[in-house]
């Protein structure tokens, strides 16, 4: 379709963009509540202690929430409302690159709309896609939504610390990942106690 | 739009055929994983204890997850699978129920796709519209999502026993769902252990 072509053609000059700043870039989607906010503050609490500069764009259909979440902990952040439209797009993520201070950025994390079907055909021109989801959604997330799946270059495993009380057996995630996703590395986190973020910079080039 | 006004015609002429059999009918809505499955596994069961005969239908983006789940408790239930579509619509409702024994059915249940975004504009022609939430989202997911909860009759706060490791006050979640959408029950549930069960059955008009 060309509404598809076009919108990759400009998340192509987005990340043109992006690159000619000497910043690297990650997208994230997941499911509701997933914890994708959490895991870019942990990711940028790490990241700022090591003297890098971050910045963040964040989606969603309605409200400013997870910008003001992101604020409060020293980055400049761009909100974007879609709408009725259930995914961000490069055109709307080109827009928020323009309030964002990119000559004084090292990586920007881009937060796009909590929802498991509607992102996957519109990238948005960041360097990786990453897939989170949480165990609180139960053991069939990958099965059921493969699409989302199969763009993506990391797939998160959220809220592993609640695995035992929701009787998820990880191991049937992470193969459910190994099968749709051969090449992307599967990362169990805890975004809460911070566990697994070294092992996800790892996983996103963010290391060093 | 031409597209929603046709959807909503074809759904009138669901909930037109569904009334003639003498079916009530309810379609579940809401995030990935927030227990619609397992909400209407418990209200099936009850209703069967009962002497009522229930059908479902059961609509995922791929798969037959829930349709497994849901037949293993003896009800019929008829599939589909939306590809690329984000929500049920009319046309394929009206198909799934050519594939269930309406004549001798009480009470239809479908689940909708998991989304919180796309299926607000799309009704399907059940009798009422149930957004299901879970606590391990959050409590921010009624005020991102204000559109699909202001078409919703009873919106459901499920997994209420997992509140207090999330931190989460379902006061908050229950504060902003009576300021979005006043004339609508907002039931606490723990489809786990059948908590709020019998709520929810008399929300939706099933009592007897
Ligand atoms: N126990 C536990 N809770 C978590 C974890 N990660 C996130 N949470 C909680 O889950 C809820 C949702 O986290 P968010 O970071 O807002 O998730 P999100 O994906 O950004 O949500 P949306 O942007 O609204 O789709 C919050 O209450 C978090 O505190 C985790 O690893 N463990
Ligand atoms: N602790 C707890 N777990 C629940 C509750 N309700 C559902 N679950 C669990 O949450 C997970 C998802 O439940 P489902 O019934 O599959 O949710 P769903 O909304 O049908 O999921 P999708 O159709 O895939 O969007 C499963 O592991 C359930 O056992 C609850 O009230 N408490
Ligand atoms: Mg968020
Ligand atoms: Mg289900």
């Amino acid at each position: 379709k060309d509404l598809l072509e076009a919108n990759r053609a400009l998340a192509r000059e987005n990340n043109g963009l992006l690159k000619d700043k000497g910043i690297r870039s990650v997208d994230f989607l997941g499911s509701v509540g997933s914890g994708k906010t959490l895991l870019i503050q942990r990711l940028s609490e790490r990241l700022m202690d090591r003297g890098m500069r971050v910045g963040a764009v964040t989606g969603d259909v309605s409200g400013d929430d997870d910008m003001r979440r992101l604020s409060a902990i020293g980055i400049p952040v761009a909100n974007v409302n879609t709408g009725k439209e259930c995914h961000l797009d490069a055109h709307l993520a080109e827009h928020a690159l323009e309030d964002l201070p990119l000559d004084d950025l090292d990586v920007v994390f881009f937060e796009n709309v909590g929802n498991l079907v509607c992102p996957a055909d519109f990238p948005i021109g960041a360097d990786r896609r990453v897939v989170v989801i949480s165990v609180t959604e139960g053991d069939d997330m990958i099965r059921k939504h493969p699409m989302i799946f199969m763009e993506s270059d990391v797939i998160v495993i959220n809220k592993t610390d609640l695995a035992p009380v929701m009787e998820v057996d990880l191991a049937l995630l992470q193969g459910d990942a190994g099968r749709v996703r051969p090449d992307a590395p599967c990362i169990l986190t805890d975004a809460k106690r911070g566990g697994g973020i070294d092992d996800l910079m790892e996983a996103l080039g963010l290391q060093g």
